[in-house]
């Protein structure tokens, strides 16, 4: 059985979806089979992947609303072993439908229990907010994975969102786990980006990935051509340290 | 009677809150009276202000559920001329209460109409989404403010954005008007940086601030101070920055 994890954290620009999208590649390069599931209405990670909607695709909103199941709205991607839910604007509807839908945070849930064994991990991307759909997120997924850019502000939401997690373990899902926080935009030549770097290692204690995410111009050009850093430049710092990412994911999961 | 200009855009960590606190400090220093709105429950305004708050103090939360008013909320900060109503976490709570409120995006603007004379310039800042939070502060204002990162993913939500400010601009608030888009963390040394400030003059059409802010990692370790960057580094590029643009600004608001 796979490994459901959910990307999260309610600061915005933060790198959540390139994590999701780069650190998804990366482990289907290593021919393990991934599905990455875009909850956020800004659809980025569907264009980071370089997927582009026909008029008549259905979508996350669709799975959510009851209208479509995993098989009709799953496409496959440019990279093999990956497969990709994909969120459109329509998605910023479920929010305020879903609001009278009894136990409407675990309407994800419902929709994908027992439908994902084919997976070996699935990601899903969160948008900017702790809200319903980020919520369903954390209700489906085994485990929540943090990405934290190292700067001040990026520090301050913390406890408001390992308390959302709390929450989410005690009323929606008690088998959610804190799979750790992944530092990104890391700098090692400033100053702040070290010591934000240790206070959030300090915060998270021994629950923070060894590799950090620096920050490199790669992964900021990458989504305009529409792919994974790891198809569009291999060499690059970005695709080595998404790599390192998996490694660390990989060794993690296959020991004793 | 003064401005009220809105800082928008659902796109996480595209520099909102860092225009917000900077233009403001940079308005108060040419001595206009400033009213700086915190309408994200991260409170990143309030705490870059350097402002904590006291237990009993009241927030804009209080303000929209009616519970206290302007004079009640309103806060000094270490900048003369530059006063601020601040935000904390209770504000989540704003958006599902307000649910049922007939006209709820509206609430803002009746409990502050006519209470804002005391001030050339009022800024909003917004939370990355759309939702009712952002919709009151579009409805309260005269003006939109779109800080814009010089990055791919930047520029994908810019319909959805606009497309919001027509629908406010038809059913909520006809006198809204876009101020203009601000390029944010602008790097003349990257060719995607270039690019896309070159997309946004087009998209925007002469709507564009003519001073790109830089990217200046001052900008970043100022809020860890507590401090607008024009008290924590006067003579840096992003303090020079802020200071350029609300030159323009105030050129343009002089203007015969
Ligand atoms: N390590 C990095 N180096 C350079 N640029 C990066 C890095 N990680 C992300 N970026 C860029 O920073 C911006 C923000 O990243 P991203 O969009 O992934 O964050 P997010 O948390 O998903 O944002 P949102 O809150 O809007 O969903 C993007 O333009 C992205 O290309
Ligand atoms: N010009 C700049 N140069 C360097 N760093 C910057 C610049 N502008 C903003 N930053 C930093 O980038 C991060 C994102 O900026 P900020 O928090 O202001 O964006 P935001 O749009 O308000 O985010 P959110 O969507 O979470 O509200 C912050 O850590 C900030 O300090
Ligand atoms: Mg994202
Ligand atoms: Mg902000």
């Amino acid at each position: 059985m796979g490994r459901i994890i959910s990307i999260a954290n309610q600061k915005g620009g933060v790198g959540k979806t390139t994590t999701a999208v780069n650190l998804s590649a990366a482990l289907a390069v290593a021919e393990k089979r991934v599905l990455l599931i875009d909850l956020d209405p800004q659809g980025n990670a569907t264009s980071g992947m370089g997927v582009t909607l026909e008029e008549d695709q259905q979508t996350i909103y669709d799975l959510m609303i009851g209208s479509a199941d995993l098989d009709a709205v799953k496409v496959t991607t440019q990279v093999p072993f990956l497969e990709l839910v994909p969120a459109s604007i329509k998605l910023v509807g479920a929010e305020v439908e879903l609001v009278n839908v009894p136990e409407r945070e675990s309407v994800l849930r419902r929709a994908l229990e027992g439908r994902l064994t084919d997976y070996d991990y699935v990601f899903i991307d969160s948008p900017p907010s702790l809200g319903l759909l980020t919520l369903n997120g954390l209700t489906l997924a085994n485990s929540v994975m943090v990405p934290i850019q190292c700067e001040y502000y990026a520090l301050e939401g913390l406890s408001k969102l390992l308390n959302t997690v709390r929450l989410v373990q005690r009323q929606l899902n008690p088998s959610l786990t804190i799979e750790g926080a992944v530092l990104t935009m890391f700098d090692n030549r400033l100053n702040l980006s070290r010591q934000v770097a240790e206070e959030i290692r300090t915060y998270f204690a021994g629950k923070v990935f060894d590799i950090p995410i620096q920050r490199n111009v790669r992964l900021s050009e990458a989504p305009s051509y529409g792919m994974p850093v790891i198809l569009y430049d291999a060499t690059s710092r970005g695709a080595e340290n998404y790599l390192a990412l998996a490694e660390e994911m990989l060794a993690y999961d296959s020991a004793p």
